[in-house]
C-alpha cells in the first residue's frame, strides 16, 4: 500500500516540478512530512521563484498561490487523466504576464483532453478554441449565445 | 471520451431546455456577471453526482429548480462519447415498453442526444441525467439515469469513477477555489494522492 | 441600548439602499430578522437585482455578491466616516461595466476620506488620482517605483 | 486627518527602509503579482495592531522580519494628519533625555517624518511606530510607539478608536475577503452594527 503511494507520489512530483518551472520561472517540488512512513505524514509543496528564497506557502501572495496550486492540479491531471476539466475563474488572481502562461498552459494540456474554463480574462478567452457567450436579458433568464469560433493559430 | 453536450432544462437560471454542445480542446465560457457561468458548472456537478446542494450555492436541492416557471422539477442530461469515432450504444437501452413516465422522459433525452441535430451526439457513448422534483408537502424525488434508465448514485458514480470521474480527481475547480490546495493541511493535502494510488 | 441600534440601523439601510441601486442597478436593503428585538436576531440582506426575483443571499454570484458586501461597507462607512479606508483586490470578481461602476463610487467616495486601493484592474487605475507602482527586482525586494500622476478629469 | 507617509523598515518583503507618501483621495496600488502589494497593507495592520499574524499571512510574528537581511528586526511608522493643516505636534514629543535607544528610534521616526522632503508630513499630529525584534532563543518583543513613547496596544487602540480605525470599523478589506460579509451568519452581521450604534 505504501509503494503504491510512493509510485504515485514520486510520478505526481515529477510533473509538478516541470509544470511548476514552466507556469512561474521558478523552482518547485512536493514534499512528504514524513518520508519513511508517507501515511502518516502529510504533503507540503516547496515553491521558490527565480530570485526568491523558498517561500514560506501561507506567506505567498494571491498571484504565487495560484499558480503554485494550479501547478499542482495539472500535475495531477498528468498522473491521471481524465475526458474533462472544468475551471471557474481560475485566473482572478493572476497579472496580466500570469493570465498569459497559464492560458498557454490551458491550451498545451486541452491537446490530449477537453478543458471547459469560465473566465473574464482576455488572454484566457483569446487562447481557447472558442467561446461560449452567456448573458441574460431583463428577465434573469440564462440565454447561450453561441459559439464564438477561432483561427487557430 | 469527452463531453458532447450537455442539457439544462429549468435548472437555476435555466428556464426551459437549453442544449449546449461541446467539441474537443480548449472552449472558454463568457458574459457579464450574474448571468449563469457557475450555473452551467453547478449543472454538471448536479448531474454527474459531484457535489452537495451547499457546493451548489443552495440551501436545499429544490432550491436548484428554476424560480420562474410554474413548474416545480429540473433535469439536467450530460452525453459523453469520442469525438470521430461513431459508436453503437442502441445495444444499451431498454425497449420503452418496461419504462415509466420519467424514465420515458430520460429516454427521449438519449434519443434526442443521438438524433439531434449536432452530429457528434450521434457517437454518445454514456448518457447520464439527474431529475430534481419538488412534490411539495411531501417532499422531493432526486432520480438518476444512466443510458435511460433510472440508477443509483453508486452505479452513477461506480461508471463515472471508471474514466477518472469523481470528487478525488480535480475534475472541476470552482470559482474562488483554486487556492483552496494551498490553504488546507499538509495530511489533507497528502490523502488527494491516497484516493489515487 | 435598543434604540442606539435601530438608530444605526436605520441610518446604514438608508445609506445601503442608496448605494446599492447606484452600484447594482437594482433594489437592496437591510432587514432584521427579528425587528421587535433586533438584538436577539441577525440581520440579513435583501437583494434584487433589475428584473430578477429577489435574490437568495448564498445563491448569488461572485460579481453580485462584490457589489452587494461593497454596498454594505459604503453604508458603513457613510455612517461612521474614518481617515483612511484601504481595499486589497476588492475588484476580482467584477465584469468589466461593475469594475467601472466601483471605481466610479470609490471616486466619489474619496471626495470626503482617503482611499488606499490595491489593484490590478484597468477602470480602476484609471479612476483614481495617482498610482504607486511596486515591483521586485531579481532578488525578491520590493521596491516602491514611484508615483504615476493623472489628469484630474 | 488621513495617512501622510507610511515607513517600512526591514518588513516582509521590503529589506532596509522604503518611505511611501501618501495624498488625499483615491490612491491606486499596482505591480505584478508577488511584488509586495499586499504586505504594503500588512504593514499598515501590523502597526496599527489591526490583526494577528496569521491574517498577515505569518504563522508568528517573526515571521514578518525580512528574511534577506541579517537584521531581526522590523519597524513600520505611519504618520498621519490633515492635508494643508499645519499642526504643531512638538508639543507632544518628549524629551531625548528619558528616551531609551528604541524610543530614540521611534523618535527619530517621528522627526524624520517631520522634516522630511515631504512638505505635508510637517503636518504630522498622529504618529504611530511598532518593532518586533527577534531575540532568538529568548523569544521576541513587540513594541508599540505612539507619538514617540512606547505605549501599550489599549493605549493605541483607543488613540485610533477615537478616529474611527479599529477592526469592527471595516477600514480595511483583505485580498479574498471581499464576499465576507455574505458569507457570514445573519447573528454575526448583526453584530457589525452593534459594535457602532
Ligand atoms: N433556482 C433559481 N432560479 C432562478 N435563478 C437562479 C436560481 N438559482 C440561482 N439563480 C440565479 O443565478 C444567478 C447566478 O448565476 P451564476 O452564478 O452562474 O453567474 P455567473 O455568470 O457565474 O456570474 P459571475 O461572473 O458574477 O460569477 C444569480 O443571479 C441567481 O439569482
Ligand atoms: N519575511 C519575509 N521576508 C521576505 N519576503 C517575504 C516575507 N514575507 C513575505 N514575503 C514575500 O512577499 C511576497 C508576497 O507579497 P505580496 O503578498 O505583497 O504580493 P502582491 O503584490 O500582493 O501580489 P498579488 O498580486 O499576487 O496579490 C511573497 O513572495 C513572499 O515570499
Ligand atoms: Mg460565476
Ligand atoms: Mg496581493
Amino acid at each position: 500500500k505504501r509503494d503504491h503511494f510512493n509510485k504515485a507520489f514520486e510520478a505526481i512530483d515529477e510533473h509538478f516540478r516541470g509544470i511548476f518551472a514552466e507556469l512561474s520561472d521558478g523552482e518547485g517540488q512536493l514534499l512528504l512530512t514524513n518520508p519513511l512512513d508517507p501515511l502518516s505524514g502529510g504533503l507540503t509543496i516547496q515553491a521558490k521563484p527565480r530570485g526568491k528564497k523558498t517561500l514560506r506557502l501561507e506567506s505567498m501572495s494571491g498571484g504565487e498561490k495560484s499558480l503554485t496550486a494550479l501547478a499542482f492540479v495539472f500535475a495531477f491531471q498528468r498522473y491521471l487523466p481524465a475526458p474533462f476539466y472544468a475551471f471557474d475563474e481560475v485566473d482572478m488572481f493572476l497579472d496580466g504576464v500570469n493570465a498569459e502562461k497559464l492560458a498557454a498552459m490551458v491550451r498545451k494540456q486541452a491537446d490530449n483532453t477537453q478543458f471547459i474554463v469560465v473566465s473574464l480574462r482576455k488572454p484566457m478567452i483569446e487562447s481557447s478554441e472558442r467561446t461560449i457567450g452567456v448573458t441574460q436579458k431583463q428577465d434573469g433568464i440564462t440565454k447561450v449565445t453561441g459559439v464564438l469560433l477561432k483561427h487557430a493559430s | 471520451m469527452h463531453i458532447l453536450q450537455i442539457e439544462i432544462d429549468n435548472f437555476k437560471s435555466f428556464s426551459g431546455k437549453t442544449v449546449i454542445p461541446f467539441e474537443e480542446g480548449f472552449t472558454t465560457i463568457s458574459g457579464p456577471n450574474g448571468s449563469g457561468k457557475s450555473n452551467i458548472i453547478d449543472a454538471i456537478l448536479f448531474c454527474l453526482g459531484l457535489s452537495t446542494s451547499r457546493t451548489m450555492r443552495a440551501e436545499k436541492l429544490t432550491d436548484l429548480i428554476n424560480n420562474r416557471s410554474r413548474r416545480r422539477e429540473a433535469l439536467v442530461t450530460v452525453a459523453f462519447g469520442d469525438f470521430g469515432v461513431e459508436a453503437a450504444p442502441k445495444g444499451d437501452l431498454p425497449d420503452d415498453a418496461d419504462l415509466g413516465d420519467d424514465e420515458q422522459a430520460a429516454q427521449d433525452a438519449v434519443k434526442m442526444v443521438q438524433s439531434g441535430p449536432q452530429p457528434n451526439t450521434r457517437k454518445a457513448k454514456l448518457v447520464i441525467s439527474r431529475r430534481i422534483k419538488d412534490n411539495g408537502q411531501s417532499g422531493y424525488t432526486s432520480t438518476y439515469y444512466l443510458n435511460g434508465r433510472t440508477a443509483t448514485l453508486t452505479q452513477v458514480h461506480d461508471r463515472l469513477a471508471q474514466s477518472n470521474i469523481s470528487p478525488g480527481c480535480y475534475n472541476v475547480l470552482m470559482q474562488g477555489d483554486v487556492t483552496g490546495i494551498i490553504n488546507m493541511s499538509p495530511m489533507e493535502r497528502r490523502k488527494i494522492i491516497d484516493e489515487v494510488a
